[in-house]
């Protein structure tokens, strides 16, 4: 599906959902740990996919790992690392994306796998 | 910028590479020209040359759409959501999602059309992946991992640089001068507050 331009797209070929397939996520919005809501083990599996979860029997319940998983996220994407699904981390969730992962074998240098300080913090850098 | 674990790249004897398209996708000239265009953002500050060749089977670089499971492990899921995948170098394979609507010419910040995606852009960003790149945490970096439908991104950002120059060294003719320009429309759903 080429087009000179985005004029030209067919009105038949434009989904209903602007987020396209992972529209549904935006759902989450305000889910925090301990919830157990419809639709979580769906994205378990897209953070999964994108190595910020391990394979696992993925439940509606939000645990543990899927806070630490959101968290990671939420550095990688220099967003507050509130560990909860707040509206801006949905935002970015649902966007087009490329399909290679974030973190592969465990292991990334995206802001998470930064070096730490002595303390234990992480480094934060703002780009101005 | 990052690299794939175990940073690879490509061989230090091999600045020559060759690519080519899947035959089967019969790609128009002006297709192939916004990948000439996509290479030759990464040459400009490295020292290889990328040549396209009609042998699909010996190039270096492998170009592909395709649609849903295409047999790689990593199956496209239709309009938006995953664009595009690539594999860390010497592999060369360099995958597009076939049902996506991808514009061509480069005005996709023209219109309200939201599944609209710049090809030139998600080419840019998949050959860093190709030339061992991994993911940027920088938001006005090439390899920042989602890119907005009516967003334009296509010039490499210093990050870009600083972390391709790390694997390859700079291009002696490169003079230094990155710059990051991203045309948004009102598509671009930012919750910065800042608006497009």
């Amino acid at each position: 599906r080429f087009f000179p331009n985005s004029s030209s797209i067919p009105r038949s070929l434009i989904p209903t959902n602007p987020d396209g397939k992972w529209d549904a996520f935006k759902n989450l919005t305000g889910c925090h740990a301990g919830e157990n809501v419809d639709g979580l083990a769906n994205l378990k599996n897209y953070l999964h996919y994108f190595g910020y979860i391990d394979k696992n029997n993925f439940t509606d319940e939000f645990d543990d790992n899927l806070k630490s998983a959101i968290k990671t996220y939420q550095l990688n994407y220099n967003l507050n690392t509130t560990g909860e699904l707040d509206g801006q981390t949905l935002e970015q969730i649902v966007r087009p994306r490329c399909g290679v992962a974030d973190i592969v074998n465990g292991t990334s240098s995206m802001n998470s796998g930064k070096k730490t300080t002595s303390s234990g913090i992480h480094i934060h850098a703002v780009n101005h | 910028y990052s690299f794939f674990p175990g940073t690879p790249r490509w061989p230090a004897g091999k600045t020559d590479l060759t690519y080519a398209f899947l035959p089967a996708n019969n790609l128009p000239d002006s297709v192939k020209a916004v990948f000439s265009r996509a290479f030759q953002k990464w040459s400009a500050v490295i020292p290889l040359t990328f040549t396209e060749t009609s042998s699909y089977v010996v190039a270096d670089i492998r170009i592909g759409f395709h649609s849903g499971d295409h047999n790689d492990g990593e199956p496209f899921d239709g309009v938006l959501g995953t664009l595009a995948h690539a594999f860390s170098p010497p592999t060369g394979i360099l995958h597009l999602d076939g049902d996506e609507n991808w514009v061509v010419d480069g005005d996709v910040a023209a219109s309200a059309v939201v599944s609209a995606v710049d090809l030139e852009s998600v080419a840019v960003h998949e050959l860093g992946h190709v030339l061992g790149l991994g993911h940027s945490s920088e938001r006005e970096a090439i390899m920042y991992p989602t890119i907005s439908t009516g967003t334009r991104k296509v010039d490499l950002a210093g990050d870009d640089v600083d972390g391709i120059q790390v694997l390859y060294g700079s291009n002696p003719n490169y003079n230094g001068s990155a710059t990051s320009t991203t045309t948004t429309t009102t598509q671009e759903r930012d919750t910065s507050g800042g608006g497009s």
